[in-house]
């Protein structure tokens, strides 16, 4: 396609389709949207991440992923829907015209490219990066244990082999360093949101400990709005609360250094469906999680906007 | 290309601690080579397992022997992929 009103968003996309969309998209809205690469994968492939600002310097910033477990693609999916549904409804919906008059919103992708190409070219079921693990024959590492969050600790695997490995050192994974060395350069990061499938679950810190998280009543609650918001499209129900007390422990998550870094409005998202298809979500489906997923982003995003700290 | 022609999905749910107990350690059980779809939570939550063809059926065998019982989310996930990808490459066409 020739522009982004005429991209298939309605379908799965190969990595070049999605590298395309990006470019279109910042050519045809010079005013808003710009393409920052924040680093490049272990193959080399780069890290992009859309900014859409209305300019003023160093706006307090939302920062949205997909992707970063490979094989979940309605994640990928959904944030190409995001992107153009911003370009769309800014100056359209009073609350989204609002929030980006006085803040950034940064949209991650393509957050683990090598594994994404993978999943087209290999193995649709590959879920880690693909650095190879040295004295293994096993290759990647999840990059949602890497992160320097209860690092190594229970659920996640000191096993190269393992789904869930953790790598050798938090932050080893260039995908994962990245995020962290751009998060950290920012310094002005209020809202922080991973989105991974499948499940239906919205979920706040912490991961790797029962301890709650000082803010725990306020996520609880804004959890619940943006899950109440989300079913009100198609009812899709979620389960909502800390990821810990939710789905399981997990070590080394990339929320869990987000809320230690003082990011407070850090939230992930698991995605359609319950376990009828699991990561093989039929890409019919794609728009309608998009849509009922953004009704939830922005419950998240206004909150954020109207309560700065 | 890795197929998954004869792989299943199944989905186990633990009925108390003792079989949670032993769902957890399925991980470590790389005899199966299980692909861990939704991790064991608590009692009474879904946990989802991908189990290739060749492991499939000591596996069944395995949780049976262990009264654990399962549900086959999806028969054959390579069907599901080949749908997947037929409908990549007839909406590529239609876009050539």
């Amino acid at each position: 396609p020739k522009h982004t009103d005429s991209f298939d968003y309605t379908r799965y996309h190969p990595i070049n389709e999605i590298y395309s969309f990006q470019n279109m998209l910042v050519a045809e809205n010079p005013n808003l949207v710009s393409k920052i690469v924040i680093g490049q994968s272990y193959e080399g492939r780069p890290l992009n991440v859309l900014k859409f600002s209305t300019g003023g310097t160093n706006h307090p910033a939302i920062w949205i992923d997909t992707g970063i477990h490979s094989r979940e693609w309605v994640t990928q999916a959904s944030g190409i829907w995001f992107a153009k549904k911003i370009v769309k409804e800014y100056g359209r919906d009073p609350a989204l015209t609002a929030i980006l008059n006085n803040m950034d919103i940064f949209l991650e992708i393509v957050t683990n490219p090598d594994g994404y190409y993978y999943t087209h070219t290999s193995n649709r079921m590959w879920r880690k990066t693909r650095k190879p693990n040295s004295g293994s024959s096993c290759i990647g590492v999840d990059p949602n244990r890497n992160w320097d969050a209860g690092f190594g600790g229970p659920g996640a695997s000191s096993y190269p082999c393992s789904e869930t490995y953790c790598g050798p050192r938090a932050h080893s994974e260039s995908e994962v360093k990245s995020i962290v060395d751009f998060v950290k350069s920012h310094g002005n990061i209020k809202a922080f949101i991973s989105i991974h499938s499948y499940s239906q679950m919205l979920m706040y810190p912490y991961g790797y400990t029962r301890t709650p998280v000082k803010d725990q009543a306020e996520l609880h609650q804004l959890a619940q709005k943006a899950i109440t918001d989300l079913a009100s499209l198609y009812g899709t129900r979620y389960r909502y609360g800390s990821i810990i007390n939710t789905i399981y422990q997990a070590s080394g998550g990339t929320i869990d250094w987000t809320y230690n870094q003082g990011v407070k409005y850090s939230y992930t998202f698991e995605l359609r469906d319950t376990g009828r298809y699991g990561f093989l979500l039929p890409a019919n489906q794609i728009v309608p999680t998009a849509e009922e997923t953004w009704l939830a982003l922005m419950a998240i995003m206004d909150h954020t906007y109207k309560n700065p700290y | 290309k890795e197929t998954f022609e004869g792989h299943q999905v199944l989905r186990i749910i633990p009925k108390n601690d003792i079989q949670l107990s032993l769902i957890k350690d399925l991980e470590k059980m790389i005899e199966f080579e299980l692909d861990i779809w939704m991790r064991v939570t608590n009692i009474f939550s879904p946990v989802d397992v991908r189990v290739p063809s060749h492991t499939l059926q000591s596996f069944k065998s395995y949780l049976e022997n262990l009264n654990i019982e399962y549900a086959t989310m999806i028969e054959n996930l390579q069907a599901i992929l080949d749908e997947e990808q037929e409908e990549m490459d007839s909406a590529a066409r239609v876009a050539q």
